[in-house]
């Protein structure tokens, strides 16, 4: 169970802390419109109208207490900028923040931000590109017909190798990775030596008629 | 060449506008900010001051003669409708709208709006999922140690299977899809008897190292 702090309770912002909070964490909200707060506090564990650009308001929040603090404010940009000097100078974990524009990115990056984010310029370059040229991801992903699913290993698949079960040959699936949990990580790109092993999560594209058959969606 | 209509030079609208522009199409942008006019002139075919939820506003321009019509109205919701209503009745080709909430996506999509995107909401669950869960394609996508690229068929595949091949064996790299222009059409997950053909566009995961091997990167 992790905890968050996100600041600013507009459309990115509270996509983020109701997204955590359904996936079971603690996630405290921070706005300076009261209507806003009230709005999302049935969502999320706390939430707090204040000031975030202000350094007696954070302070009375556990800054390096969180896992991670994710910054939302957008037109304020000077608000955006203020509030970032500050949770970094605090402390901070991790940060996340969003971006108005190029600059203001680069301005947070230089601040020591860990990761900014372009939500609507990502998603215009996104749909500029499906709109003439779409990349396969942005296909598979908005796709009706193919679909990337993480499913547990079946029983009948462990002990197997990839090319024993060879699923590209019988379904037309492909297996583009393989998590193994008791090592943390996730191995992109297996072989076909590749054992699979009981508890394997097998990350797959296929179209969804195949993976249908495999009930694996 | 072709013909893009963009309503509303947002973040979201300007970064779709841009794009479009530098993939060599043709871009009408229209805002009732002149300043936001003003600032797009320069990226794009043409911009002009207006507002586009009436109905004469939007009868100066050949709606149904653009390829595709991006409404990027976020905040002024009864814009937004109204603009989608005056699109589709006047019989643009393929319209993709943003919304700004879950409830004025469904108007959208009612009214006949193909297709309804919502930036900040997708860009909220990609950070919250990439903070507790990280599916593939993000990790994929934000990792600094892999990649997907697409990739013209180099001479010394060409006519060979993908099992002769076998890039996953010989440097770890899965091939997710092939693009063959010739049939207008991308076949997602090849099977291993496919055999690779001139002008066959690859698309492929692997590790960074084993894609500058390739000099894939
Ligand atoms: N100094 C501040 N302290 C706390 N909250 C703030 C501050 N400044 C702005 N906010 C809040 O941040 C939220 C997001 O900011 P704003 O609406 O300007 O950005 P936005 O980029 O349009 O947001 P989104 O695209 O996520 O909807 C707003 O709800 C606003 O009340
Ligand atoms: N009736 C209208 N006619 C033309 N343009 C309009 C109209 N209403 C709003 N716009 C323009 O649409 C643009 C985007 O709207 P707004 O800034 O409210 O949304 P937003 O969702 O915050 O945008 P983004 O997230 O893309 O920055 C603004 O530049 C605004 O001037």
């Amino acid at each position: 169970r992790k905890q968050f702090l996100v600041i600013g309770a507009g459309r990115f912002g509270s996509a983020v802390a109701t997204a955590l909070s359904k996936l079971g964490h603690d996630v405290m909200v921070v706005d300076n419109d009261e209507t806003l707060v009230q709005e999302i506090s049935s969502e999320v564990t706390d939430a707090v109208t204040a000031n975030a650009a202000s350094e007696s308001a954070l302070k009375a929040l556990d800054i390096p207490g969180y896992d991670a603090v994710i910054l939302a404010i957008g037109y304020e940009i000077q608000a955006s900028i203020m509030t970032a000097l500050l949770l970094v100078e605090m402390g901070a974990k991790y940060t996340v923040a969003k971006a108005q524009t190029e600059l203001h990115g680069k301005v947070l990056e230089k601040i020591g931000i860990n990761r900014v984010v372009f939500p609507e310029r990502d998603m215009g370059l996104k749909v500029a590109h499906s709109l003439v040229a779409p990349t396969i991801i942005d296909m598979i992903e908005l796709s009706d017909e193919y679909s990337v699913v993480e499913v547990s290993a079946p029983d009948d698949m462990v002990g197997k190798t990839l090319k024993e079960i060879d699923l590209r040959a019988r379904f037309g699936i492909s297996v583009i990775a393989l998590r193994r949990d008791s090592e943390g990580n996730t191995h992109i790109s297996p072989v076909a030596e590749d054992v699979i092993k009981a508890g394997d999560i097998i990350v797959a594209v296929g179209d969804n008629k195949a993976l249908k058959k495999l009930e694996w969606i």
